[in-house]
């Protein structure tokens, strides 16, 4: 799970059966205190493995957005709620956003989020996320050790990594890159693998730029099944995605947009292993 | 539920905030102190693990 906190915006993402959602009455709280009022709010999630292990607030998507709607001040009155479909059922793209009349005007940003989910890893990829029995290495040092191993790495060069290795198995990274973020979070287990990837990248970057950082991320876990959400306020990036990906050998299954008051475009795109 | 409790797909939440006060706006959010960032983080039930920052913002790798 990852915190990032810059002066004006907050992302927090978590896994497991974690509570997210109640952070926001305290970090209301917080932010009040700081002369901060809140202008945006964006909630996204792909569909739970284990839904009925979820505690409330995350019990259903429903449960969710009704949290949402209490919890959140009366200036955001702009909300949407959306499940974006894929043609696997199991794969479904949940978001909700809700924002004020400023940040609505205020939307043509020219940043993007690129939120990768990946399942089925490579077996030999994933094994590399378990630390060996009793080498006694705490999380930080496994972590680094993770992160040149399986070339994370190489991802983003320029980045500052800070990794930590999770025991028995599992990792989690963040990358800073001046303004910009990058995070991965691995769970290698047989049955269930499961990595995600994830960063911002602006619409004036290199159109190879992240295009170069998918393939890399691709190469680093060789999933048979993963999920593309991007969004974008004023650019369609996605289709640097499909061209970035399918040359690895995977195939897009299907795509799905919605539009969003504050956030612009989400895509929605999911790809499976090419069968040969 | 799995044995180990795993459920891998993460639940993502952005929030972004404006101020008047421009020496506020910025640090802002950065000025919070680690107990406070504790205390939001026992409501998720996660705790950090590592942190990094720079100029720009804090990043913190968190357990679960």
């Amino acid at each position: 799970s990852s915190l990032f906190v810059y002066p004006t915006k907050i992302i927090i993402k978590t896994c497991g059966t974690t509570q997210l959602l109640k952070s926001i009455g305290p970090l209301l709280h917080y932010a009040c205190n700081l002369g901060l009022t809140l202008c945006s709010c964006r909630y996204t999630r792909g569909s739970f493995i284990f839904p009925k292990s979820q505690p409330f607030p995350h019990t259903s998507f429903k449960e969710e957005v009704i949290y949402l709607e209490e919890n959140l001040p009366s200036n955001l009155c702009y909300r949407k709620a959306s499940v974006m479909p894929s043609k696997m059922t199991s794969h479904s793209w949940h978001v909700f956003t809700a924002s004020d009349q400023t940040h609505i005007v205020s939307q043509n940003d020219d940043l993007y989020t690129i939120e990768v989910c990946m399942t089925e890893l490579d077996r030999v990829m994933a094994h590399k996320f378990f630390q060996p029995p009793g080498d006694g290495k705490n999380g930080d040092i496994a972590g680094k050790e993770m992160t040149k191993l399986t070339g994370i790495g190489d991802i983003n060069p320029g980045a500052i990594i800070c990794d930590f290795a999770f025991d028995p198995c599992g990792y989690s990274m963040n990358g800073i890159d001046n303004d910009r973020y990058s995070t991965i979070h691995v769970t290698p287990e047989d049955g269930y693998s499961y990595a995600s990837f994830e960063c911002v990248g602006s619409i004036f970057d290199d159109n190879d730029d992240i295009a170069e950082v998918l393939k890399k991320v691709v190469q680093v876990f060789r999933p048979a099944t993963m999920s593309v959400s991007t969004t974008c306020a004023s650019h369609e990036v996605w289709t640097r995605v499909a061209n970035a990906v399918e040359p690895l050998g995977m195939k897009c299954r299907s795509c799905a947009v919605d539009e969003f008051p504050d956030s612009g475009s989400v895509v929605f795109q999911t790809f499976t292993v090419r069968r040969k | 539920m799995a044995v180990s409790g795993f459920e891998g797909f993460e639940k993502r939440l952005e929030l972004h905030f404006f101020g008047d006060d421009p020496v506020v706006d910025n640090m802002g959010l950065r000025l919070l102190d680690f107990e406070s960032l504790v205390k939001v983080l026992n409501a998720v039930q996660c705790t950090v693990v590592s942190a990094v920052g720079n100029h720009y913002f804090d990043a913190y790798v968190l357990s679960e």
